[in-house]
């Protein structure tokens, strides 16, 4: 997966920290400090449908010329996470009890085109 | 997002710099509260005394020697449940005799709601005042369907030979809470005459009881196709 930066325009991961001081949060929420809430954005053009994630090769080049050509059979390719991983949690719930809880698929770790 | 809805990065990135940062900080918050199943932050929390807390999760983190105990209770392997709960319950102290003290753990209800108890244990601290064993009771109490009194679910008599950590297994007088109004465990202990209260005189003293209770998110049925 690539990184959003810069001018790129393509499919990409755009990182964006929550520091849960800043909403405020760091009285309930014990850890971690912040949220790494990123997101994919840019555009999936129709020969960019499917990667990254099938291997690079001969087989790729020639499925890739097959979909450019094609346009008539234009399908919409959107730019998804590819990668996600749990965001841990310590926090006092309204009782003042101390809670840890992992909470599945919240950080986006890379990003792909469908 | 649904076809032709806009998708939250699509609609962000349309906004000026200012106000996306806003809406990606709201996004952010809606997200979490809604994975924690909570409708809202909590407010403000009463954190235990320092010292009680350190000493909890120090317990909470060591090989339990008792039989009941199950090899480092805590360690955070790769969890074999979608989304497991680990809750450090502190002591809400309720009423007491000379020999004898209520204490209190309550459960919220958005944990007692959406979750099921694997395992639950209570961490009691005494400081035996002398030689030679003492005898001390440990009771469940639950509500008494027929009136607002409290009856005994199950009594534990120990023999306590020197000052120290004791455990006891409590996941099935939790698990019975839960179905109830006020998920709330109701736990008496009953020293000797000459002990006085078993619980320590300062409230900042690091040998205060306290639950730690597992807890696996209650997922709808999901039936796998092949």
């Amino acid at each position: 997966g690539i990184d959003c930066g810069g001018d790129s325009r393509m499919c990409c991961r755009q990182e964006f920290f929550v520091d849960f001081k800043e909403i405020g949060w760091e009285d309930w929420i014990i850890q971690p400090e912040g949220y790494h809430m990123n997101y994919c954005a840019g555009l999936c053009p129709l020969h960019m449908a499917g990667a990254p994630g099938i291997a690079a090769s001969f087989h790729t080049a020639v499925l890739n010329r097959i979909k450019a050509a094609s346009a008539a059979a234009a399908v919409d390719s959107c730019c998804v996470p590819t990668q996600r991983r749990p965001l841990s949690l310590l926090y006092y719930d309204r009782d003042s009890n101390i809670v840890k809880t992992d909470i599945p698929d919240m950080i986006v770790d890379s990003c792909g085109c469908t | 997002a649904a076809k032709g809805a806009w998708c939250p990065a699509c609609g962000v990135a349309a906004l000026a710099p200012g106000t996306q940062r806003d809406a990606l900080l709201a996004l952010a918050k809606q997200s979490i509260l809604a994975k924690l199943r909570l409708p809202a932050r909590p407010s403000v929390p009463q954190p235990p005394a320092r010292g009680a807390l350190l000493t909890a999760l120090r317990r909470m983190r060591a090989p339990r020697s008792d039989a009941a105990a199950t090899p480092g209770m805590l360690r955070d392997g790769p969890s074999r449940f979608a989304s497991l709960l680990t809750l450090l319950l502190v002591l809400c102290p309720g009423s007491s005799t000379p020999r004898s003290v209520h204490l209190h753990f309550r459960f919220s209800q958005e944990v007692a709601g959406s979750t099921e108890i694997l395992q639950a244990t209570l961490y009691l601290f005494w400081a035996a005042p002398g030689p030679g064993a003492q005898p001390v009771t440990v009771r469940l109490l639950q509500p008494d369907p027929a009136g607002p009194n409290l009856t005994v679910a199950s009594e534990t008599r120990l023999e306590v030979q020197r000052s120290g950590w004791n455990t006891l297994d409590v996941g099935a007088a939790v698990r019975s809470l839960f179905g109830q109004e006020i998920p709330r465990l109701t736990v008496e202990l009953e020293v000797p005459e000459d002990w006085g209260s078993p619980l320590p005189s300062d409230h900042s003293d690091s040998h205060w009881p306290f639950v730690v209770a597992r807890a696996r998110a209650r997922t709808p049925h999901r039936v796998h196709r092949r």
